[in-house]
């Protein structure tokens, strides 16, 4: 049922805050994630045109992850369609 | 395509892009439902060694190979994480996990974009010609992102992402979700990113149309393509058993009807269906179909399957009736059967004699291609129109390319009517919609890129913008097929894209990150918000007063309240040469007298090359309209050879 509530998320992330403690952005990523989550998993991590990963969260761990430092956003993911 | 070259003047690229051999080195990512690598227009004949710059790779897995890319199909990638993590695993015996194109869409864009020419390109025969893309000699990346389920924004996000680092110079979507805000819109925010580095963003602006507010891809770092049609149609006339005849459209190319006249029924009365008359699946009662031509309404299920279920059950053939949503508006289809579809007031005369006949009889007379038909372009009724739902302030769309009855490269996984019966196999496909004029931009970017390396992607816009055309060659502005008449800058942005004359523009009106960054701040962004667009620390300087009217766009769009309100609204362009030296002088044109425009100063002189010059355009409104009013207007700065207009659109709210 908890894995039927969760809905996939894009968090981006203040790369330029992150903490001294790790040696790399991936890192620091998956500390944030599992500090909301045990088995949360990352889908993409994203390093070029946006700072961030997205992974699958309850609503409750996303607003959580919100609350995290360095946490730009967290936003439910979108569907597009084709024109 | 066939056609699309000649119609915007290409027909002999070399003679107009001299360098193009410089284009071999831009390379188009198309972020679509991936490629069918087969495909004639991937053909790499010809082509040099791949771009020393590029970083990409061909992704293997179903029924696809890294040995599926050659020297014109240089990167192939695949992004299904998001969809799999929301819909399950891919079931790979109903699609391929790889870059494979499944559904045609992709191939279609990516060949439009940038195909290499095959000769004796058809579908069925119509739309004859030499296929070739936009930009033949382009190198072309797919990142395969829509699934059978969709196409959903984590993997769209990471797609950018990717192709950015892979060192793509055009990125063409022809994609849309709903319309929330910049930061909130996963192509919006990519498109920044890619922007930042140099990248050209072309999407499709949606086929919303012909309602207002309808478009898609609003962010002013995106040029956002609408879509016209070609002077080339496939005419199948309607002739009824009363001697009328009624013109109509298709792509059918099969057994004849018979040659005499054949009973005419209406779905409706075929039907125990309330909704009977769109001959949907399992509405149609056989035996009262059976051997008889069925009038069907268009809407709801796809146009294709409704020739399904005529024939289906029994019937010898189908006439599509457009509604008012799409008026007069004829889009071909490769029916199932003898089919045809005629316009709204056809439609409604043919249902006027099956209600006068007690035994009503038709014809349909199939016509095959015809070519050089006018008036066109006109702006197709599906096109989605402005004005901007995010900011009234910045006028989209931006242009306006052929998105009508287009031909190009097709899957070989599905049939050209993509419904599961048709087992058909074609090279080519005719589809419309603006997912077919975006490429088209995309391809004609890669073109001015090839020919101006150093050109910004805001300047690669604006050369397209400020030369793109509204009138016809007899002075005619361009119409609009939703409503028969002149179409607005609402409805077509600057114009129909006209890449002969965007090759030399004369002026551009360039931007940078800084000046999108100051376009935020005047939006009232968060610093969050900023951040999570620019990925850095940039800050609004609280000091200084941003203005949504200072972003240095190619067009103006200026709003006024019907009630009281400021009266006077200003606007500060900067214009750069890159051209020879010249004197330009402005010239205004207004259909309006309530808003007095003056232009200071109204001569700009470029002694150099990259010089810049500003101007301020104070708009006044000295009386008032109703709100939702428009009225329409034109800026153009001439030195006797380039002319580098701007649409204005006022509106009263």
């Amino acid at each position: 049922v908890e894995e039927n509530q969760k809905t996939t998320y894009i968090i981006r992330m203040a790369k330029y805050q992150m903490p001294a403690a790790f040696e790399h952005h991936s890192h620091w990523y998956d500390s944030s994630l599992k500090s909301v989550s045990d088995s949360a998993e990352m889908l993409y991590t994203y390093n070029n045109v946006v700072h961030g990963f997205s992974t699958k969260l309850t609503p409750q761990e996303a607003d959580s992850l919100k609350t995290r430092p360095g946490v730009l956003s967290v936003w439910p993911e979108l569907r597009y369609e084709l024109h | 395509t066939t056609r699309t070259p000649e119609f915007l003047g290409l027909g002999k690229t070399e003679s107009v892009y001299p360098e193009s051999d410089s284009v071999s080195d831009v390379v188009i990512g198309v972020l679509d439902t991936g490629v069918w690598p087969e495909s004639k227009s991937f053909d790499d004949t010809g082509l040099g060694p791949v771009p020393g710059s590029w970083k990409g790779s061909c992704e293997a897995g179903t029924n696809f190979t890294a040995s599926n890319c050659n020297r014109k199909l240089i990167g192939a990638r695949f992004f299904s994480k998001g969809y799999e993590a929301t819909l399950g695993p891919i079931d790979t015996s109903r699609e391929s996990k790889s870059p494979r194109d499944d559904d045609g869409h992709g191939t279609h864009t990516a060949s439009t974009a940038a195909g290499s020419e095959v000769e004796g390109a058809s579908l069925f025969g119509y739309a004859p010609g030499t296929a070739r893309g936009m930009a033949t000699r382009a190198r072309v990346a797919v990142y395969k992102v829509c699934w059978v389920g969709g196409c959903f924004s984590s993997d769209i996000l990471k797609a950018i992402d990717q192709a950015v680092e892979d060192n793509v110079n055009v990125l063409s979507m022809s994609l849309g979700g709903g319309m929330s805000d910049y930061y909130r819109d996963s192509v919006a925010v990519g498109a920044f990113g890619a922007m930042e580095k140099g990248v050209f963003v072309s999407c499709s602006a949606g086929n919303a149309g012909p309602s207002s507010f309808s478009l898609s891809n609003l962010a002013p770092w995106i040029t956002t393509v609408g879509a016209g049609t070609l002077d080339r149609d496939f005419p199948a006339y309607v002739s009824l058993g009363n001697g009328m005849n009624y013109s109509g459209v298709s792509l059918y190319r099969g057994n004849s009807l018979p040659g005499t006249l054949s009973p005419l029924v209406y779905a409706a009365n075929a039907s125990n269906a309330t909704n009977g008359n769109l001959c949907m699946m399992g509405t149609l009662i056989p035996e009262k179909v059976a051997g008889k031509i069925v009038l069907c309404d268009r809407g709801v299920n796809a146009r294709v399957q409704k020739g399904a279920v005529v024939k289906a059950a029994g019937g010898l053939g189908m006439i599509l009736a457009n509604t008012a949503a799409n008026g007069e508006e004829l889009v071909a289809d490769a029916h199932l059967l003898p089919g045809t579809s005629v316009g709204q007031k056809s439609g409604d005369e043919i249902k006027k004699y099956l209600a006068s006949d007690p035994k009503p009889t038709v014809t349909i007379l199939f016509e095959g291609t015809k070519v050089g038909i006018q008036p066109s372009p006109v702006v197709a009724a599906f096109s989605s129109r402005g004005p901007n739902t995010i900011t009234p302030e910045i006028l989209k769309p931006d242009i306006i390319a052929p998105g009508v009855n287009i031909i190009a490269g097709w899957s070989g996984a599905l049939g050209p009517t993509g419904l599961p019966i048709d087992s058909r196999r074609v090279a080519f496909n005719i589809i419309s919609g603006t997912s077919m004029s975006c490429p088209h931009v995309s391809g004609l970017a890669a073109l001015l890129k090839g020919a101006h390396p150093e050109w910004s992607p805001a300047a690669i816009r604006s050369a397209l913008m400020t030369t793109a055309y509204t009138v016809y060659k007899n002075g005619q502005r361009i119409l609009d097929i939703a409503t028969g008449k002149p179409s607005t800058p609402f409805d077509h942005g600057a114009g129909h894209v006209d890449p002969v004359v965007a090759l030399d523009p004369g002026l551009v009106y360039d931007l940078t990150v800084d000046d999108y960054v100051g376009f935020l701040c005047a939006l009232h962004y968060t610093d969050e918000q900023i951040s999570g667009l620019t990925r850095n620390k940039s800050r609004c300087d609280t000091k200084q007063k941003y203005s949504v009217t200072d972003l240095n766009y190619p067009s103006f769009a200026v709003n006024f309240l019907s009630t009281g309100g400021s009266t006077v609204a200003k606007y500060s362009r900067t214009l750069t040469n890159v051209g020879p030296p010249g004197t330009y002088k402005v010239s205004l044109k207004s259909e309006t007298q309530l808003v007095k425009i003056s232009v200071a100063p109204e001569t700009l002189t470029f002694g150099q090359l990259s010089e810049k010059k500003s101007y301020t355009v104070t708009f006044n409104a000295v009386g008032s309209m109703p709100p939702n009013s428009n009225s329409f207007g034109r800026i153009e700065w001439s030195d006797g050879k380039h002319v580098v207009g701007s649409p204005i659109a006022f509106s009263w709210s």
